[in-house]
């Protein structure tokens, strides 16, 4: 009921605002738009509801992945998450709700405290840790973050734990010596572990363009391997996501959808591209 | 940088005369999207860059600026007057002086609460936290290890349970203790959660504050607008917090949030540490917005 009938100028303003509203993004949307206008004409689609389908389309494949699952170390070593993300984001969180996951499924879990800057960190992150029956290992504030990543690693390794999770600080990106903080944190543990199996980038659905700026330094920083959207309970639709697939060729894997422990779900691109249209 | 964005449009203006309409409208909608890309609301875009056109249409061409300069300039003042014109002082007398902090998840309450109490103890007043986010794994304990890094009391009786009554418990305390001004830290919440707006209502009610501050993340996008509204609307508040404005963010939010809310932005937050706390500069915020 955008159009009425036939695509006017003023329909395709309001599907444009549809996705700024999301943020998506002025640039991403322009460019989605144009893809979609072009495709209108020459697929001969002339209303509104074959318009929308086109839409959401476009958006859809701009999101496509062939495999969206975690990965997983292949030999007899533990499996070595590390989740990242500017202040605030839920990586704490979310590292609690995998916990929750894993343990569930038969596996034993080593959670690793390298926040040691903010203050209680740590303790939050032993809550979890009591609440899932995962191991934590710490050690006190203003302790080097790369030294309590290590002694995970060889906590996982002594008690043939099947899974590491190393949980850092928030970090602006634009922070030079935090994000050179954070290769050295993944360099101490790879040293030991090879190459981590995983490096998520957790993004708050809140966030605005600097989303896609954090995503660029955070790949520059620690080559990350796939996205965690959180807070998508709340109204914000997340659409930053968008640009950070087509120009950095991210994925999202998870998302998380509240606060309670079992509030993590894989991510559903049919839903998500959905819900920017409700 | 915006001026250069808009040589184009300005291209077949001279030194003298008034900026036309076609012209106009060719900068209005260049003006339009930086304005998006720094995360103004779309709509609230609409309303600014209307004004503007009044502001730009018959504008005399300055001699002493070139063309796009004027505008950014013209851009600039009324995006200053938007943010508010200048820095505010907000009113915290009273004994005790009550300030709540509300807002999302994650925006830098708890932070910010460390950060109000050093800075109002530098000033010469006894400053309480007081831990009514009784729902966050640690949350007690992060408010207690900042109370303990700025030195002030903090009154925590619990881990758990009501925060209603922490509040208003806190009052007697705060005389007990000597302490002249309450800084009360409450759970994120979400503005759409009814039971979490209602019980932050509930707070608010029982210690009347004499400042309710909303906090809010600089890097928030479009939904600032809604989010904002609804914590107005819902819960109510004097004034707002800006945060992690260390970052670079642009932070079209400001905007959106006083456009919408009517709301004095009071204080922004630079940094993680508890110095890093400062007054809101309208005139600074307008340079990052226009990038
Ligand atoms: N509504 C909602 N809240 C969330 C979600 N994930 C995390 N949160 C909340 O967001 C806030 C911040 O979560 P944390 O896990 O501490 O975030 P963090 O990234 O570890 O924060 P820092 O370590 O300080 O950078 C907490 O109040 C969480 O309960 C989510 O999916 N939905
Ligand atoms: N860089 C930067 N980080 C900040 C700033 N303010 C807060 N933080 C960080 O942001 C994260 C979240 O801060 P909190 O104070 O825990 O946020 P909160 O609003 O209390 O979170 P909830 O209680 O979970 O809703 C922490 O890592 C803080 O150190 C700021 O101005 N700059
Ligand atoms: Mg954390
Ligand atoms: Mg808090």
């Amino acid at each position: 009921e955008l159009f009425g009938g036939g695509v006017s100028d003023d329909a395709w303003e309001g599907l444009e605002e549809l996705l700024i509203s999301a943020d998506v993004g002025v640039a991403a949307t322009m460019q989605i738009v144009e893809d979609v206008r072009r495709r209108a004409r020459d697929e001969g689609v002339t209303e509104a509801d074959g318009v929308v389908a086109l839409l959401k389309d476009e958006l859809r494949s701009a999101l496509e992945v062939p495999d969206r699952s975690l990965a997983r170390a292949t030999d007899d070593e533990p499996t070595v998450w590390m989740l990242t993300g500017v202040n605030g984001t839920g990586k704490t969180t979310t590292i609690g709700k995998l916990a929750a996951i894993e343990e569930r499924e038969g596996r034993s879990v080593v959670l690793a405290a390298a926040d040691t800057f903010r203050a209680a960190a740590a303790d939050q992150l032993g809550l979890w840790a009591d609440r899932t029956g995962a191991r934590l290992v710490r050690k006190d504030e203003g302790a080097d973050p790369a030294s309590v990543a290590f002694d995970g690693w060889m906590a996982a390794i002594a008690t043939d734990a099947d899974l590491l999770v190393v949980d850092t600080a928030g970090r602006l990106h634009n922070r030079r010596e935090l994000m050179d903080e954070l290769g050295k944190v993944k360099r101490v543990v790879e040293k030991k572990s090879g190459p981590m199996d995983e490096v998520l980038l957790v993004l708050d659905a809140t966030t605005g363009q600097n989303g896609l700026a954090q995503a660029g330094a955070f790949v520059d920083a620690v080559d990350v391997t796939g996205i965690v959207l959180t807070k998508l309970d709340g109204s914000s639709k997340g659409g930053i996501v968008v640009a950070v697939q087509r120009e950095l060729g991210l994925p999202v894997k998870l998302v998380g959808l509240g606060e309670g422990i079992d509030d993590l779900a894989p991510f559903d691109p049919d839903a998500f591209v959905d819900s920017l249209f409700e | 940088a915006l001026a250069q964005r808009l040589d184009d449009a300005l291209s077949r203006v001279r030194g003298r005369g008034r900026l036309d309409d076609e012209t106009v409208d060719a900068t209005l909608s260049e003006i339009r999207l930086a304005l998006l890309e720094a995360d103004v609301n779309f709509k609230v875009v609409r309303g600014f860059v209307s004004r503007l056109r009044e502001v730009l249409v018959g504008e005399e061409v300055s001699k002493a600026l070139n063309p796009s300069q004027q505008v950014v300039k013209a851009v600039h003042a009324e995006l200053v007057r938007a943010l508010g014109g200048e820095s505010v002082t907000p009113d915290l007398s009273g004994n005790p002086a009550v300030i709540m902090l509300a807002g999302l998840q994650g925006s830098g309450k708890t932070t910010a609460a460390g950060k109000l109490a050093k800075q109002l103890k530098k000033k010469g007043r006894t400053p309480m936290l007081v831990a009514c986010d009784l729902q966050r794994p640690a949350a007690v304990q992060q408010l207690r290890i900042n109370a303990e890094k700025v030195g002030v009391h903090v009154y925590a009786p619990v881990e758990s349970g009501d925060p209603v009554a922490v509040a208003r418990d806190s009052l007697a305390k705060a005389r007990d203790t000597g302490c002249d001004v309450v800084i009360v830290d409450t759970a994120g919440r979400l503005h759409i959660d009814t039971e979490l707006m209602g019980q932050a209502r509930d707070i608010r009610a029982a210690v009347d504050p004499t400042a309710t501050l909303f906090v809010i993340d600089a890097m928030i996008g479009q939904e600032a607008v809604n989010v904002s509204k609804a914590f107005l609307d819902d819960v109510g508040f004097d004034g707002v917090i800006l945060t992690k404005l260390d970052g670079d963010a642009r932070g079209g939010a400001a905007l959106s949030v006083r456009e919408v809310t009517d709301r004095p932005i009071v204080y922004a937050s630079v940094g993680e540490k508890m110095e890093d706390f400062e007054a809101f500069h309208p005139d600074r915020m307008a340079d990052r917005i226009l990038g």
